[in-house]
């Protein structure tokens, strides 16, 4: 994905 | 994934469980506030709406639809199931959770990861999630007689994001030192909530 942040938490 | 996130996720689900095992078993959800759980459901919402579009685990995705799933069967059965509904006391729960929701969203408004839809959905999820507890510790201090249910209900959530602390200070160390100030600021607000929870609740 482009975003900077990734969110791969719950 | 480490050890601590999977304990606070898991500590996350039991505390689910245990809240649908209360009402189930007792068909009762008194004790229990709607508002809390009404933000709950919007929290996972808010923050799993990209549920169908980033897929980054078969884990992430199977336990963000038992989360949006559970939430929704709560509220449900607090405002639909016939025996259940007669047994939530409106009138104790009384806080005002549209203003967390406000107060939430223009947060997220101002700071956010990057003021994008999606970044401003995941902050808002975040910063509601922070404050989501209040009414029902508001509900629980009006000193009715907390069922043991609910109130290992309530410490199960207060447990899980403090293993997502430890979760944050292992990333910080071992991964590079990324900005997770949001959800750093975000998580000892919500756990510093519970302090005063945990406090009674290991005295009593």
């Amino acid at each position: 994905r482009s975003d900077a942040v990734e969110h791969d938490e719950l | 994934m480490n050890a601590f996130r999977f304990l606070g996720d898991m500590t996350h689900l039991f505390s689910v469980l245990v809240l649908l095992l209360k009402i189930y078993a007792t068909k009762s959800c008194s004790g229990v506030s709607r508002k809390t759980q009404e933000l709950y459901m919007v929290v996972f919402l808010a923050r799993y709406m990209d549920l169908f579009t980033d897929y980054i685990s078969l884990y992430n995705s199977v336990m963000k639809v038992v989360f949006i799933t559970s939430s929704a069967a709560i509220v449900w059965c607090m405002r639909r199931h016939p025996q259940v509904r007669r047994t939530y006391d409106k009138e104790q729960d009384t806080f005002r959770h549209v203003v967390l929701v406000a107060a939430a969203f223009v947060l997220a408004l101002i700071f956010n990861e990057r003021f994008t839809f999606r970044e401003i959905c995941w902050a808002f999820s975040i910063y509601l999630e922070a404050v989501a507890i209040l009414p029902q510790l508001v509900l629980l201090q009006r000193g009715r007689n907390v069922d043991n249910l609910t109130g290992q209900y309530v410490f199960f959530l207060g447990a899980y994001r403090a293993f997502y602390i430890l979760n944050w200070i292992y990333r910080y160390f071992t991964e590079g030192h990324h900005s997770r100030w949001i959800s750093w600021l975000s998580g000892l607000v919500q756990t510093g909530l519970y302090a005063d929870f945990f406090y009674y609740y290991f005295l009593r």
